[in-house]
């Protein structure tokens, strides 16, 4: 079991690393292990430097930069882990334009091996769905579904 | 293996019935505040054997059943299917999609169904389980909800690697 | 004491009743006290319900709705004890347009009598000020303000 | 009364003296993500005496100090003044502008000013108190903190109608 968690952890960081720099377009992340002897026991730090800044705790970063940071461990565990489908509630609110444009791209990437559904108010994550589902309320309380485009 | 369909009865703002077909790739979902997008993806924490109320955002279970507006009554039971794809085996059983079902009714206790069989919240738990796929993994993100794994304890963080291992 | 504290609270009802109404084009909102024979101790509910909707407890609201009754009551404090300034750091991260909208006009309104300073994303927001900084990092990790645009 | 000066200098991450003119009406803060928009809130909760390092999103007092960059040594010491305007007398002063400052150098203690007089922490909070300013009022909202307001125990609510009174 030790030696599962152990591999899994250094996949799991080497994805990480991986994948903040390229969301970040540099900088460096890492999971670091507290109590690196009891391997039962020991907790992860998550430590991440965006490019040129100085090493930091991650309580520092903006609201827009802890996003993208919590968003590259997600992906590395996807990554490392493969799951048939993932489903993300408004996960870019905090996102200027160009992050929001650079998450577009990595999951429309990552939809070629796992289902992507979002749920969005952004245009720039609608233009790289393929399905679109509108939910509107015309009769007040009660959702109802309108299908919106389906690109080829 | 992919979600290929989600039908909706009865639970929260969706008073009738609603069906969601899904394909490989990617979906978007829009629309305005309040309209009832977090409530698909509650629906579908729910079908797969969510058990706290508020992590459905509510304070008893019956508060996912639809309650009614200023003109309708509040429905009776809700009812959520999640229809899956297994024509490649991902699931070892016997069957090219596996029909995932709960029903609850005002008065009672939740009902699961599999493949339109009765079946217990265990039986569901055992398929699922070493998929990566429900509530405690990763691969559902609420709203609001994607900071919490910085701001959870480092312990918090390896059980989350465990699980992926 | 208790006879101030009791005015307010019926005065800051009041003000967030319509404010509510205005920000939401309708519906009903109220504060209500937890044990009012207990003045000294009582705590306060938040009730809200959108127009046409069941009334039901809050927590049962969706991200925007959230936003947009917090605001409501903050917007009742402010009416109530009016403060020179008022800063707000991306408070429509979970709105949608027409609630943005909505939320720039009442600040507007808002900005004749209090000074209102807010940090956004949101081009409509952006839309409603005088003044304009923009804040960059030429150089990496050092913050650099920019002014952008003064209209008459 | 209104704010009409803020001046920053060694604060997080504005290693230069950098100053942001404010009139009455609406001001809007763009920028990218990471660019420093919310250290400039940040800047005014420190000013108006904030002492605690977690509401600064630091774990010490000392990371308010603009800590470099790859190419840049760190800063010696943090200082920031909000210049007020008092033309109206809003504060029961002699001064037609108050001018409040902030200074903490590495080694340690803060250091406050008025009108370029040393002051106490004290004196800042006595002339700020009944105003309605400063960092328990509602006036400040930091960010993702909208919501907080209605998460809050029934009590909380309560001081804060408390304090309005
Ligand atoms: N049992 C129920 N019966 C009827 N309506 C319900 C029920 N439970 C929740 N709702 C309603 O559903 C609405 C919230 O829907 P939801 O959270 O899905 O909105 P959303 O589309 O995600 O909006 P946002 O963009 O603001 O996040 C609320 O207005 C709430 O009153
Ligand atoms: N003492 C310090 N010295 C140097 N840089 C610092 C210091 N403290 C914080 N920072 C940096 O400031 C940046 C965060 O700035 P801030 O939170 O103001 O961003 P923002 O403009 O609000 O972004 P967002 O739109 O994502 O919310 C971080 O990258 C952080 O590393
Ligand atoms: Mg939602
Ligand atoms: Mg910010």
């Amino acid at each position: 079991v030790k030696k599962r968690f152990f591999d899994t952890f250094l996949e799991v960081n080497a994805a990480f690393e991986d994948i903040f720099a390229l969301l970040f377009k540099g900088g460096k992340a890492q999971l670091v292990l507290t109590e690196p002897e009891q391997l039962l026991e020991t907790g992860i730090e998550i430590i991440a430097q965006p490019k040129g800044k100085k090493l930091q705790s991650i309580s520092l970063l903006s609201g827009g930069e802890k996003a993208m940071t919590a968003l590259a461990f997600l992906f590395a565990l996807l990554h490392v882990k493969p799951s048939p489908f993932c489903i993300l509630d408004e996960v870019e609110a905090a996102l200027d334009e160009a992050n929001v444009d650079r998450l577009g791209q990595y999951l429309e990437s990552l939809s070629q091996s796992t289902q992507v559904i979002v749920i969005t108010h952004r245009k720039e994550t609608m233009e790289k769905a393929q399905v679109l589902y509108g939910v509107t309320m015309q009769e007040v309380g009660v959702s109802k579904l309108v299908s919106m485009k389906l690109t080829s | 293996m992919y979600l290929k369909k989600l039908e909706i009865n009865g639970f929260k703002s969706f008073a009738h019935k609603t069906e969601l077909y899904f394909k490989p790739g990617m979906t978007a979902i829009v629309g305005p505040n309040g309209s009832g997008k977090s409530n698909i993806l509650d629906a579908i924490y729910w079908v797969l054997g969510e058990q706290s109320a508020k992590m459905l955002r509510g304070s008893s279970m019956q508060d996912v059943i639809f309650a009614g507006n200023s003109k309708r009554k509040g429905s009776g039971r809700a009812e959520v299917s999640l229809i899956l794809d297994n024509t490649d085996g991902y699931f070892p059983l016997d069957f090219s999609e596996v029909k995932l079902t709960r029903r609850v009714l005002r008065s009672g206790e939740s009902e699961y169904f599999m493949n339109k069989t009765p079946c217990r919240l265990k039986d569901i738990h055992e398929i699922l389980a070493d998929k990566g796929i429900g509530k405690e993994a990763y691969t559902l993100i609420g709203q609001g909800k994607i900071e919490e794994v910085l701001n959870a304890k480092p312990e918090i963080r390896r059980k989350i690697i465990e699980e992926a291992a």
